[in-house]
């Protein structure tokens, strides 16, 4: 009766420093707390999809990672987030893509497994169908924090992308 | 983006990914998180796999499902796999970013080809394991 969970909160270019020792330790603690909400569920004996779901959906829940709040923003100052789930007994998946008012994307990607015959719902479309599944909604606006806000001010800054399809677009992330 | 995946008493596996995409994003643009087979797969005949990183080159080289075939039909480690698939397919070519997987006998591998990838483990009554760099 063995279990085993892994998580990730991103990758890239760490350069030393950019964290204090207080906030590498503020992540580590929200790294545990993910692994933790999975973890318990296993030991329960539960399932590895709702393991999944509650560490993904504890990472979203935290500002140190780019999901749910703390999400960076887009060209246009908002917020566009993407989810999916897959159940490796069955092959059955879920996803959104481009979703604006639910704070935890997993648990709308799941309602698209468990509760509709698609894989993958975009956009507006997304959004309705959560409203539809009685999942919660918030703001676009709920998803912001002053750190990828200044983030964004940068790229901003950095690139000054014509409007023309095509034209070099600076993404920073 | 953030992710996880897990393999539960029964010896079923599961993966899951979130993101809020790339910062200053336009048109609309998706990376690899949402499509089932890039940013998320799990399969019980193979492994369980999320990934994070620059999502274009994650769609075009199918990375979570290009994971579970290399293991399911050259018989290679789950390691193996993750690390041919990171080092000798994406980076030649650009492709930054890390993955995380666990294959349907338990076994757990956490991979990146960046400077750092925020991860954490933990197997049945074992510790829990964290790391930044």
């Amino acid at each position: 009766n063995r279990y085993a969970i892994a998580i990730h909160g991103g990758a890239g270019t760490l350069s030393k420093g950019m964290l204090t020792e207080d906030q590498e330790n503020e992540v580590h603690a929200a790294l545990r707390q993910a692994v933790m909400a999975g973890k318990q569920i296993l030991a329960q004996g539960g399932t590895s999809l709702d393991a999944v779901e509650a560490a993904v959906r504890e990472l979203e829940n935290s500002e140190w990672f780019n999901a749910g709040k703390g999400s960076v923003y887009n060209y246009d100052g908002d917020h566009e987030l993407d989810a999916s789930i897959m159940d490796g007994a069955t092959l059955k998946a879920g996803a959104v893509a481009g979703v604006r008012n639910s704070p935890n994307p997993v648990s709308v990607a799941r309602a698209v497994m468990n509760k509709s015959e698609h894989v993958l719902l975009a956009g507006e479309g997304a959004d309705r169908f959560a409203r539809a599944m009685g999942l919660p909604q918030v703001e676009n606006s709920w998803f912001g924090t002053p750190m990828r806000h200044s983030q964004w001010r940068q790229a901003q800054d950095k690139a000054q992308p014509s409007l023309e399809p095509g034209a070099e677009d600076y993404k920073f992330g | 983006t953030v992710g996880a995946v897990a393999i539960d008493q029964a010896g079923n596996l599961a993966a899951a990914t979130s993101t809020g995409g790339m910062t200053n994003k336009k048109y609309g643009r998706v990376g690899d998180s949402p499509l089932i087979g890039c940013g998320a797969y799990a399969d019980n005949r193979s492994c369980a796999v999320s990934t994070t990183g620059h999502g274009e080159y994650f769609i075009r080289h199918v990375v979570a499902h290009e994971v579970c075939a290399r293991y399911r039909y050259l018989g290679e480690s789950l390691q193996q796999c993750a690390q041919q698939v990171l080092f000798e397919e994406l980076q030649p070519r650009g492709g930054e970013g890390g993955l995380i997987a666990i294959d349907h006998t338990g076994a757990v591998t956490l991979n990146f080809n960046t400077e750092g990838m925020y991860r954490g483990w933990s197997e049945s009554d074992g510790e829990i394991f964290t790391g930044i760099y």
